[in-house]
């Protein structure tokens, strides 16, 4: 689902 | 050397059975000051973190200042579905056994002087302890409702989407969906009810917006009927992940972050 990020990428961002 | 015991076993099952619904198996991270369980599902969408403090246990005791134990969630849970309600349970571990690692689970139910007893050990596994850490987020926006209010509207949304649409707004909440057949629309506003407080829905909502969810995600955070009746909505904007979250007493209690879709 391409349109669903993964929440990992959120964490590493924030 | 750990032990931890625990006079309502079916709140511990609840708390497993609701990780076991994204997760196969996770690290049970067993400290002085409680039990912490935190993973990702396979597809590294939700972030599930569960604490169960010292102090909501009937008893325990953690020697090692911490004590890292891979578990099969599905297993764990096949053996607390075998404990019976009215059980005493028991989990035990010790540290000193190099053959064999495993957990065991006891559940003792009162006879007069004796005590029935059920024995189960389940072996442990090797996972690496995850990297990620759950940051600190300022939550500017909050919305509070009835765990089964929520459940009803995602399991009927399930039927007809894939993608929940949740509009915040100061004074409601819209949740709808669309296919190329049909479209859903619910509107939930907030109000106290002064005979039931736990049908109330509050919400404090400072920025309006709106946020794409993975509808059987929601539905599936909404089973935590029986571990509180109400959820907390945690968000700042559609760009930060949400958290919904169900506390219990102790400071413990099981939450999850998700991320809204980018486009639909």
């Amino acid at each position: 689902d391409a349109n669903q990020p993964s929440i990992t990428s959120f964490f590493s961002k924030l | 050397m750990l032990e931890c015991k625990l006079q309502e076993p079916k709140v511990f099952r609840s708390v497993v059975e609701a990780m076991s619904e994204h997760i196969k198996e996770c690290n049970f991270e067993f400290t002085r000051e409680g039990l912490k369980m935190q993973a990702l599902d396979s597809s590294h969408i939700a972030f599930t973190f569960v604490t169960l403090s010292a102090t909501w246990w009937n008893e325990y005791r953690c020697d090692d200042e911490a004590l890292l134990l891979g578990v099969n969630l599905e297993t764990l849970l096949k053996i607390l579905k075998c404990g019976p309600d009215n059980s005493l349970l028991a989990l035990s571990y010790e540290n000193d056994d190099d053959e064999v690692s495993e957990l065991k689970v006891k559940f003792e139910v009162d006879r007069g002087e004796k005590k029935d007893v059920a024995e189960f050990a389940l072996k442990l596994t090797h996972i690496d302890p995850m990297e990620e850490e759950v940051p600190e987020l300022t939550w500017t926006n909050e919305l509070e409702m009835p765990t089964q209010e929520l459940f009803r509207i995602a399991r009927d949304i399930s039927l007809f989407s894939e993608i929940m649409v949740l509009e915040f707004d100061k004074d409601k909440l819209r949740i709808s969906c669309s296919s190329k057949e049909s479209t859903a629309d619910y509107l939930v506003h907030p109000f106290e009810d002064s005979t039931n407080a736990s049908n109330s829905v509050r919400m404090n909502i400072e920025a309006p917006f709106k946020v794409s969810l993975t509808t059987h995600y929601v539905l599936s955070f909404a089973k935590n009927k029986n571990i509180n009746e109400r959820v907390v909505i945690k968000m700042i904007d559609a760009e930060t992940p949400l958290m919904f979250s169900f506390s219990m007493k102790e400071g413990s209690g099981i939450c999850y972050y998700i991320a809204g879709r980018l486009t639909d």
